[in-house]
């Protein structure tokens, strides 16, 4: 099926992952 | 215009913003051409989608090939105009294709069906409907019609998506443009939320 | 040149881009500011990195900001140029900035670390200084440096990126520019990667 090739794009799934991580960060950093 | 040769596969929703400024069918055999010596020694991220200049100009990225091949119209004639495209793919990229993802293949065969990952992803596409609900009458972003194309065929059935009106006028406009018509054909739109394919 | 106000936060690697061509201190408490019903008005996305030019034109994405606030110089001079800073721009996003946070994130306490994952995410970061130690060569993308930074400053030990030598030097020639100076400061690379901050 022409859209199996789908499979092979680079996709961050883990997206809301990192983001959540990058405000904890900086939420610490401002907490200092 | 630009001409060459773009490398890519079907229904690679990444090439249609190219295909759409481009209207030329490409020539390339996915998983045999991108494989070759000559293709790494041209695109050494080995990344497709490519395009290959006649001019023997190479580039890869989705929307460096589609901002090549693109005229000024579609790079925004001012500062602003530029910025805000560059806003919108970048968003697209960063914020749609994700959850539209996690939406879709399921639906397709093509990864396994997550129940919790699909509802958050859903919330997310419904925040995304609703921000481009009160965008869209601004302005039409090539790239998020693109993005947006698989789930409208698969996921976004009416009683899903008909809080979000301006969006599906705007998104209904896009695709019965010549432009997108010589690529994409008629776009059959979903009816019934397709289920996960085992 | 642009002027206006930059919502980040201290330390924000998406910001540097903008920073470095902008090389001014932004205004703006996170996680205060940009829950306002003002801030949202003006950025239905309520996402952070945005800027609000002096003019009243809004915009979001980082990379979109960076453009924004940006030159001809940093723009491309010729739609080849350009195409490549659109090219390197989507790169860093897509193949850099999720190996990169694999990796940095669990040594500053702010991810779980998995250790299955983070060797993935190593492999895919040494492809990525390699595809770069070939081409650095040809030319200089502040999205990438600004998108390699927490990677030098964590992780890439010298038993690990000595194999990219040229690579090394194009991100030392960098961040060593009096416009990377003003907003970083003295980088201090790691000696030693950085262990799992439990």
């Amino acid at each position: 099926m022409a859209t199996n090739f789908l499979v092979h794009e680079k996709i961050c799934f883990d997206k809301l992952k990192y983001e959540d991580a990058e405000r904890r960060f900086y939420e610490q950093m401002k907490g200092g | 215009m630009v001409a060459g040769t773009l490398y890519t596969y079907p229904e690679n929703w990444r090439s249609f913003k190219a295909l759409i400024t481009l209207s030329t069918a490409p020539h390339f055999q996915f998983g045999q051409t991108n494989c070759t010596p000559e293709f790494l020694h041209k695109f050494p991220a080995s990344k497709v989608l490519a395009f290959e200049g006649d001019d023997g100009f190479y580039v890869f990225q989705s929307s460096a090939i589609a901002y090549y091949v693109s005229n000024e119209e579609l790079w925004g004639r001012t500062s602003e105009a530029a910025a805000q495209v560059v806003q919108w793919v970048s968003f697209a990229d960063s914020d749609i294709v994700p959850p539209a993802s996690t939406c879709v293949f399921p639906t397709l065969g093509i990864m396994h069906h997550d129940e919790q990952a699909t509802e958050n992803a859903k919330e997310e596409v419904r925040q995304i409907l609703h921000l481009l609900d009160a965008h869209s009458k601004m302005g039409t972003f090539l790239v998020v019609a693109c993005t947006l194309l698989w789930l409208y065929k698969q996921v976004l059935e009416s009683s899903f998506c008909q809080a979000f009106p301006n969006t599906n006028c705007w998104f209904l406009t896009c695709i019965n443009q010549p432009q997108f018509w010589a690529v994409l054909g008629k776009v059959k739109l979903c009816e019934k939320m397709a289920q996960f394919d085992a």
